[in-house]
């Protein structure tokens, strides 16, 4: 199901245990080249519990039904030392089947800002209890996730669902042209803004550099997707010009000690804009990546 | 980034409430030493080169 805006790509399992799946991605060449990552969805099919161990379960733990499934980024680094994050956790009933998605986009960002040649993007899928203690389910036990490959037929596999948006038509120009005028139509772009802190009466004799700054400012509009693609994040408002990216401003300031003036330095931070982007109101901010 | 913000990030790493006074301002301009001077360019040049994730 390639198109523009959803990209499917098929997984194997690497390893099954009882509770633990890993699963792999090759997703080299499968992010198009300027692209905005929106959502990552993980499917997973839960096959239906047979109907004589769904009795045997209620029978022992009539009131229990619930697992949880947890779904953690697993980074193997060159040191063979791994580096785990959890993405998403929710829980499930042995009563039900069919697919499950999961929220992964985090686990695609992390794996978007490796440094090159990227290994593939690894999953470990965790099915456990739903809580700890002497009252504990063995639920966990009775949730299972198709594993068919492509040779026993692909209805199953578990899928990597990517939606992206061209950032060519939906995302911010860069620097604004100096010569023409910001009107309604003017897409998204960072403008030069000049602080003059030299003309300013409360910085005379008191910040001593810098004499100004260029501040810049993330001015225009943003194209609104499609609506049908809309829909589908009915949690996300409309895509709006703000600034994604900053950097401090340092200074030196008068300061009085012990009753004379000396020098100091400091840094306000989020003063300079360095790029402008859409973005939509309500969508998580992706977490960096430490090295 | 207005200039009102710019004041209030100055007094809010100062700790100070308002901007010193004018008579406190013109007692004196003082010349910044060489180690202060180095800490500034640093500042400015990792300013450049790194910068942070904004709203």
């Amino acid at each position: 199901r390639f198109s523009q805006n959803f990209r499917e790509v098929a997984g194997r399992f690497l390893v099954s245990e009882a509770s633990t799946h890993l699963l792999v991605f090759g997703m080299e060449r499968r992010l198009p080249p300027n692209s905005e990552l929106v959502q990552a969805q993980l499917r997973l099919l839960q096959e239906p519990v047979p109907p004589a161990a769904l009795r045997q379960h209620q029978r022992l733990a009539p009131r229990s039904d619930l697992a949880r499934v947890s779904i953690e980024w697993l980074q193997v680094r060159a040191d063979g030392s791994n580096r785990t994050a959890l993405v998403d956790s929710r829980l499930v009933s042995v009563h039900e089947s069919g697919w499950k998605a999961f929220d992964v986009t985090e686990a695609v960002s992390f794996w978007q800002q490796l440094s090159r040649p990227r290994e593939p993007l690894l999953l470990r899928v965790s099915v456990q209890r739903e809580h700890l203690g002497p009252l504990a389910s063995s639920a966990h036990r009775l949730v299972r996730f198709a594993a068919r490959g492509p040779a026993e037929g692909a209805q199953g596999e578990p899928q990597l669902e990517l939606h992206t948006l061209d950032l060519g038509h939906f995302g911010a120009q860069g620097n604004c042209d100096p010569e023409a005028p910001v009107t309604e139509g003017t897409r998204c772009c960072r403008r030069e803004t000049y602080i003059d802190l030299q003309g300013l009466t409360w910085a005379q004799n008191w910040v001593l550099e810098p004499p100004g700054f260029l501040a810049y400012e993330c001015v225009g509009t943003c194209p609104q997707p499609p609506a049908a693609l809309a829909a589908r994040w009915p949690f996300l408002g409309p895509r709006q010009c703000v600034a994604s990216e900053t950097a401090p401003l340092p200074m030196i300031v008068s300061v009085q000690e012990g009753g004379r003036a000396s020098a100091r330095v400091v840094s306000l931070p989020d003063m300079r804009v360095q790029t402008c982007s859409c973005a939509s109101d309500g969508a998580p901010v992706p977490r960096r990546l430490e090295p | 980034v207005t200039e009102e913000q710019v004041l209030g990030s100055l007094l809010q790493q100062l700790q100070l409430s308002e901007p010193p006074a004018p008579g406190q301002r013109d007692a004196g301009r003082p010349v910044p030493p060489a180690h202060v001077r180095a800490q500034y360019v640093a500042l400015l040049q990792r300013g450049h080169g790194v910068p942070s994730r904004g709203k």
